[in-house]
């Protein structure tokens, strides 16, 4: 546990008044190492502890806390800051429907998320159109379908179309039934695969979507940062959603993401089940990354 | 032009470091690693960067290098069961080494084990047609130990070499799921003594250090006895594999290279440990 790991570094100090460098360096060097235990990303560590060394010498010891403590709470304060304010709205379209796309690498959990989508939207008053547009992996169409069914939510799937036409009928479809929102399903792709971003940014000026969400599974380590910046790059994207919280990852992920692409961290998926998507909480996916 | 050549100092031991941890070996095994490098760099007298990298992929390879085949005979049928988390490629791993055993001449089948997710069934059924494989399947729903009891009674019946089950993604902190788990092993056992044979955890190439919880966890469960490292064709190098010999020696069996059938390799241990280091 990282406070206790910092008081057994930093013990000596107790009674100080002010952290000087030399012990903001210790408590550097264990808070680098939580985070890369973490799955934070080599780099991104780099300039974190960089900011927070910043802020941490020459900082008062609160009386009420240890000196091991004292750094903890910056650190915490910096990593709540970074991981944005709490956003999980989706964001709507001036000219109904709003389409939502979702994307990612392979196997983040896009169309179980797509459903899960569509439930918490349907919560908030709001209806929305499924779209298969993963005409590559075997039974992916089918999966939506089935998914779909289970909560009795609208499912569209093209015939022998490309993902690019798909999305459009989508669109068409759920413009002319009145839906709020159209979510789009992607197939899972590599950014290192040219022919299949280009396939977002076709689907992208072909819907003009409301949001471009990137899918992410938060088990993932150091890569994180290069599915991201790709993404970003490709499709730019709006937010994005982190998967398999369920789990004991301790989801540095998360930081890498949000520091490469800016975006808000808007949900969290938290099990199989279609209703388990939960706002995303920054403060307490901090907490959790220091462990 | 990490390892361009020139004097070793503390710069070099860091950008080695980088490179293991950014590859997702894991901070642990990073620092150890690097520390022994160290001391056998010094012991060595060796000067030059160029030798010191060659002693860690020597090292590494060493960590990872397959034990020499088993000389028993192959048990008949062969029973190969497929674990791990969500996502990580087990179904398409499944139809992968079927096709695999079948162009080798053998007799396969595949199992549908995951009867939980929706259209698991339907996804393998595809693969199964496109690898020329029978695929013994039930109902979505049915009991998983149901389905492989039935299926392994079906398979010897008709005279199958090769019996390749998928399960259904499980989170290895999920203990009802870890319970089917071994539930499933233990009919499987049952049904066919000395069954499963090999039991292969498949891991996500992107996976960070929970890759270490996962190997530990299932092989709590169910005694591990290969990995498979799945999505090797992206950027992701799959580092963790080191990071899970350091607390299980678990040989890595193969890698997924690709999303078509035959996207798949046995592991090149070399190989694997120079991409690492970049
Ligand atoms: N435990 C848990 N499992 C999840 C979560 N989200 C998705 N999954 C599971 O992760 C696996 C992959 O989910 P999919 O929705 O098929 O992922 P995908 O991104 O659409 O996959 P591709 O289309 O192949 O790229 C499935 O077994 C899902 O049930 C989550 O939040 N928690
Ligand atoms: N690029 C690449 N993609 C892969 C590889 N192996 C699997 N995939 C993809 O990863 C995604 C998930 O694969 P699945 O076989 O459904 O994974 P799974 O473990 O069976 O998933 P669950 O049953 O939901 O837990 C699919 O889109 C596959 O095509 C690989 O080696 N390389
Ligand atoms: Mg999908
Ligand atoms: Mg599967």
């Amino acid at each position: 546990h990282l406070a206790e790991k910092l008081q057994k570094t930093l013990r000596y100090l107790r009674g100080k008044g002010k952290l000087s460098e030399k012990d903001v360096d210790l408590a550097m060097r264990e808070i680098r190492l939580a985070l890369l235990e973490a799955d934070v990303n080599f780099k991104v560590v780099k300039d974190f502890v960089a900011a927070v060394r910043e802020r941490a010498v020459g900082k008062e010891v609160l009386h009420s806390l240890t000196p091991g403590q004292q750094v903890v709470k910056i650190v915490h304060q910096e990593l709540t800051a970074l991981m944005g304010r709490e956003q999980s709205r989706l964001l709507a379209s001036t000219a109904p429907p709003a389409a939502v796309m979702l994307v990612g690498l392979q196997g983040s959990g896009k169309t179980t998320t797509a459903v899960k989508l569509a439930v918490h939207l349907q919560r908030g008053g709001r209806r929305a159109l499924l779209a298969a547009a993963d005409i590559y992996r075997p039974g992916a169409i089918r999966q939506l379908e089935v998914l779909s069914e289970s909560v009795k939510m609208p499912f569209y799937s093209g015939a022998n179309a490309r993902p690019v036409e798909i999305c459009r009928q989508a669109l068409k479809l759920a413009s002319r039934e009145g839906y709020d929102y159209v979510i789009l399903d992607t197939a899972g792709r590599l950014h290192l695969d040219e022919a299949m971003m280009d396939e977002l940014k076709e689907i992208k000026a072909a819907v003009k979507p409301a949001e471009a969400l990137l899918v992410v599974d938060a088990m993932t380590g150091q890569d994180a940062v290069n599915a991201a910046a790709a993404f970003h790059r490709a499709v730019g994207l709006t937010g994005v959603i982190l998967t398999k919280l369920d789990g004991d990852t301790r989801g540095g992920a998360a930081l890498s993401v949000r520091s490469v692409t800016g975006c808000p961290i808007k949900f969290a998926g938290v099990g199989e089940k279609v209703d388990a998507l939960e706002p995303f909480h920054p403060e307490r996916m901090a907490s959790r990354i220091l462990g | 032009q990490l390892f361009r050549d020139g004097e070793i100092d503390d710069a070099f031991f860091e950008t080695l470091e980088e490179a293991l941890i950014t590859g997702d070996v894991g901070v642990g095994a990073a620092l150890q690693l690097v520390e022994q490098l160290r001391r056998e760099a010094g012991r060595l007298r060796t000067r030059r960067r160029e030798a010191a990298r060659e002693l860690l992929v020597v090292k590494i390879t060493a960590l990872l290098e397959n034990p020499p085949a088993e000389t028993l005979p192959a048990a008949k049928p062969l029973v190969i069961l497929l674990v791990g988390v969500n996502g990580s490629g087990k179904t398409t791993t499944a139809a992968k080494l079927a096709y695999r055993y079948r162009r080798d001449g053998r007799r396969v089948m595949l199992v549908a084990g995951d009867t939980f997710r929706a259209a698991a069934i339907d996804q393998l059924q595809v693969w199964a047609d496109r690898a020329g494989v029978e695929l013994i399947r039930q109902q979505p729903g049915s009991d998983p130990s149901a389905v492989f009891f039935d299926a392994l009674n079906a398979a010897r019946a008709r005279s199958a070499d090769v019996i390749i089950g998928d399960t259904a993604g499980r989170l290895h902190t999920k203990t009802n799921l870890m319970e089917e788990l071994k539930k499933i092993n233990r009919v499987i056992g049952r049904a066919l003594p000395g069954a499963p044979h090999q039991v292969l955890l498949v891991i996500d190439a992107t996976t960070g250090h929970n890759g270490i919880n996962q190997a530990s966890r299932f092989n709590e469960a169910v005694p591990i006895t290969g990995l498979i490292l799945t999505k090797l064709d992206g950027t992701a190098r799959g580092g963790i594999v080191v990071g899970v010999q350091d607390i299980l020696k678990i040989p890595v069996c193969y890698v997924g290279i690709g999303e078509k059938i035959d996207d798949l390799e046995p592991f090149d241990a070399a190989a694997f440990a120079r991409a690492l280091l970049g």
